[in-house]
C-alpha cells in the first residue's frame, strides 16, 4: 500500500 | 462570545465526527464564527471546521478567544442536549470555562453547563488555496458505504478520477475489489448527484482507516465532496448550511 507520508511534508507550519 | 444555534443537533453531530480524531483542540472564536483547525496524533491527517457567524442566531463575539477544550469532556456535556434543543455557547473575556445552555423547544427546561478550558499550544498549518486536478462530489452515504466495505478486504484505497467516473480500489489478502461512480445527475433528488470535474486524471492511494474515521460526519450533509490532485493531501469536505464546514484533509501513501 506504500509509505504513509505526513500532513506537515505538504503543508508548513504557521 | 456568545452564540445561539436553533438546534443543538449539528454541533453534537460536528463534535461527534472529530472526537476520535483529535482530542485536544482550540476553537478559535472571533467576529466571522468559530474555526477549529487540528491535527491528529500521528500527524497524518488534519480537521478543519468553520461554523460561520451566519449560522449563529445571533453570534456576538467582541475579541479573538481560543476556547481550548477537550472533545471528551463536551461530548460528555453534550450528551446532555438533545438535538432539537436550542444551544448557546456563552464565555467571557479572558475565561476558565465555557457555558453551554440547552433549552428544550418548549422553553420548560433549561440545562447550563461550565465545561473547563485548557491552555492548548497547538501548531497551526497554512492550507494554500488549492485549484483541485478533480474534484468529485457524491452522496456521503454512498461514500461511506464504499469506504467500509474496501476496508474489509485493505488497509488502503487507490482512487482514481478520471472523465469517466471516480473509481476506489483495493487489493488485499483475500482479493480485490473496486468501486467506480460515473457520473450521474439525478432530476427528482440532486442528493443523489454524482459530479465529477477534472483538468487531470488523478490517481492517489490512502488509508482507510483515517477514510472510514472522516466518515463519521456523514449525517452533518447530504453529499460530499473529494478534492485531489497528484502529491497532495486529499481534501473531504461536507458542506454546512450558511458557508459553514467541516473539512478533513489526509496525506496520500505514496510509492516504495
Amino acid at each position: 500500500g506504500g509509505r504513509q507520508a505526513g500532513i506537515t511534508n505538504f503543508y508548513a507550519r504557521s | 462570545l456568545e452564540a445561539r444555534l436553533e438546534a443543538a443537533d449539528l454541533f453534537k453531530k460536528v463534535v461527534e465526527a472529530i472526537k476520535d480524531l483529535v482530542q485536544h483542540c482550540n476553537f478559535d472564536c472571533n467576529d466571522s464564527g468559530i474555526a477549529l483547525q487540528a491535527m491528529d496524533n500521528s500527524h497524518v491527517a488534519l480537521v478543519s471546521m468553520m461554523l460561520t457567524a451566519d449560522t449563529f442566531t445571533p453570534f456576538r463575539c467582541d475579541r479573538n478567544i481560543p476556547l481550548g477544550i477537550d472533545l471528551t469532556s463536551l461530548t460528555k456535556v453534550l450528551r446532555a442536549a438533545q438535538s432539537s434543543d436550542i444551544l448557546t455557547i456563552k464565555s467571557e473575556d479572558a475565561p476558565d470555562v465555557v457555558n453551554l445552555v440547552f433549552e428544550g423547544k418548549d422553553q420548560d427546561r433549561i440545562s447550563e453547563y461550565d465545561l473547563k478550558l485548557m491552555d492548548i499550544d497547538q501548531e497551526h498549518l497554512g492550507i494554500p488555496d488549492t485549484e483541485y486536478a478533480a474534484t468529485a462530489s457524491m452522496p456521503a452515504a454512498d461514500f461511506k458505504r464504499i469506504c467500509s466495505d474496501l476496508l474489509l478486504i485493505s488497509e488502503a484505497v487507490s482512487i482514481e478520477c478520471t472523465k469517466e467516473g471516480i473509481t476506489f480500489k483495493a487489493e488485499g489478502d483475500i482479493g480485490n475489489g473496486s468501486v467506480t461512480l460515473r457520473q450521474h445527475s439525478d432530476l427528482e433528488n440532486s442528493d443523489k448527484n454524482v459530479d465529477i470535474s477534472l483538468t487531470e486524471p488523478v490517481a492517489l492511494s490512502f488509508s482507510l482507516k483515517y477514510l472510514t474515521g472522516f466518515c463519521k460526519a456523514t449525517g452533518l450533509s447530504n453529499q460530499v465532496r473529494l478534492c485531489l490532485s497528484n502529491d497532495v493531501p486529499l481534501m473531504v469536505e461536507y458542506a454546512l448550511a450558511n458557508n459553514s464546514y467541516l473539512r478533513f484533509y489526509l496525506a496520500p501513501k505514496i510509492g516504495d
